[in-house]
Parts: C-alpha cells; structure tokens; sequence
C-alpha cells in the first residue's frame, strides 16, 4: 500500500495518474509503477520533453531510428494510444504494458494480438489483411519471398487456422490456431515486467510511496 | 517443395512487435 503522495515533477506531466489507481487495476504493485514512471520519463523525453511519447519516439526505443516506419508498430502505438490523440500517456502506457506481464492471463494477451492483427478493425482477420502483414515483415527483414510463396503461406495459413472456411479468422478461430500453436503470442509476454524495479532502479530514489511487499 | 510456414509466426517476428526494446538502456 502508499501514501499516495506524487512528486511535484510527476504531476507536471499531463496524464500522470496516481501509482495506487493505476497498480489497482493492473498486475504491477505500485514499485514497479513507479518504476516504470522512470521508463516513461526517459522514453517521453527522447525527443520532446512534454512527458508524452509521440510516435518518433516510439520508433525511436524500437529501432533507435525515429523515422523508420513500421506496420507493426504503428498498430502497437495506436492500440496503446486510447484516447486516439496522436500521443501516449502515462495511465495508458502502464495499462497497455500490463498486458505483456507475465501474469496476464492469455485470453487477454489473446484478444490483444487479434486487434493488433484485425488491420482494418473489420472483427475479422481477412486473407488481404494477413498477406500485407507478411509483406511488411519481409520489407523489415532480409527475407526474400516471392509472390508465389508468400501466396502459398497466406493459403495455408488460412487453411489451418479458417476452420469455418469462409475467407476470414474470427476471434474464436484466432483463439483456437493460437491454443494449437502457443508460440504465436510469446511476443506478448515481456519477462522484463517481472523485473521491471531491478531494471529501472532509480526510481528508488524519487519514490515517495513505501510498498508492503 | 510444400510451404510449411506460418504466416502468423514469421510476423510475430517483427521488430515493431518486439517491445523488449523499449526496456534497453
């Protein structure tokens, strides 16, 4: 439990919420909200110092290039910018990172990876949508594919995980390929979160909430 | 040669989908 208290240079951020709000509703004890506090500091401030993460900066921690655009990405950006305002606050990084803990239950890591994946926010994951996902993570990497086998990968993708077969993968559908092939979400489970007081140790020194744990 | 690629698995390797860099020092 805390005291509460805020720092005064903690409320100068706009979208600064209270660690004890913010560790209620997610798995992080308020420690390690205050650690991450840390990380969002340094990530907001990358570029502009306004205690917001803009999307260069982002991009900036993901790939130490600001300008280099990603597909991927920008869904993760979007999906963690709620309020759809151009910009990531502190309440929404905290919420939206509690997703990759590891102690988030699957379903929910689930339901996140389809959003993430459901490009045009149709409900549905359709075969156009997944092939231009496979050709942005070729244009990322060194692979080189040709159209005929991207096809092929696409097919049979929707092969295996399209069991009602009517041209798209549905949450339920979704949630059934990825119970028969768990690797699917490892990347929504960060172990960094377990630790995340170990990695940002300097918020003990600006802490001012005492933890019970 | 049969394709046995997983679409969804060779995306899940993106760099944009990798957070973990967010946590580099």
């Amino acid at each position: 439990m805390g005291c509460g208290h805020s720092s005064k240079r903690a409320r100068s951020v706009p979208g600064y919420e209270d660690p004890n709000t913010l560790s209620s509703e997610t798995p992080f004890t308020v420690s390690e909200v205050e650690a991450l506090f840390e990380l969002f500091k340094k990530l907001s401030s990358s570029i502009i110092d306004d205690g917001l993460i803009h999307k260069e900066e982002f991009q900036l921690a993901l790939f130490r290039n600001s300008n280099r655009k990603n597909l991927f990405a920008d869904r993760v950006f979007d999906s963690f910018d709620v309020k759809r305002n151009g910009v990531i606050e502190f309440g929404e990084f905290v919420r939206s990172l509690s997703i990759f803990h590891p102690n988030t239950p699957a379903e929910d890591k689930i339901a996140f990876a389809f959003r993430l994946y459901d490009l045009r926010q149709t409900g549905f994951i359709e075969r156009e949508e997944l092939k231009e996902m496979v050709l942005a993570l070729l244009n990322e990497s060194d692979l080189v594919l040709s159209d005929d086998v991207v096809e092929q990968i696409v097919h049979k993708t929707f092969v295996d995980a399209d069991s009602n077969g009517d041209g798209k993968i549905d949450p339920n559908e979704w949630k059934d390929f990825v119970a028969k092939n768990p690797s699917l979400i490892k990347n929504m489970t960060l172990p960094y979160l377990k630790d995340i007081t170990l990695a940002f140790p300097s918020f003990v020194l600006n802490s001012e909430v005492e933890d019970s744990d | 040669r049969p394709v046995t690629m997983n679409a969804f698995e060779l995306i899940s390797h993106s760099q944009g989908l990798n957070l973990s860099n967010l946590f580099d020092k």
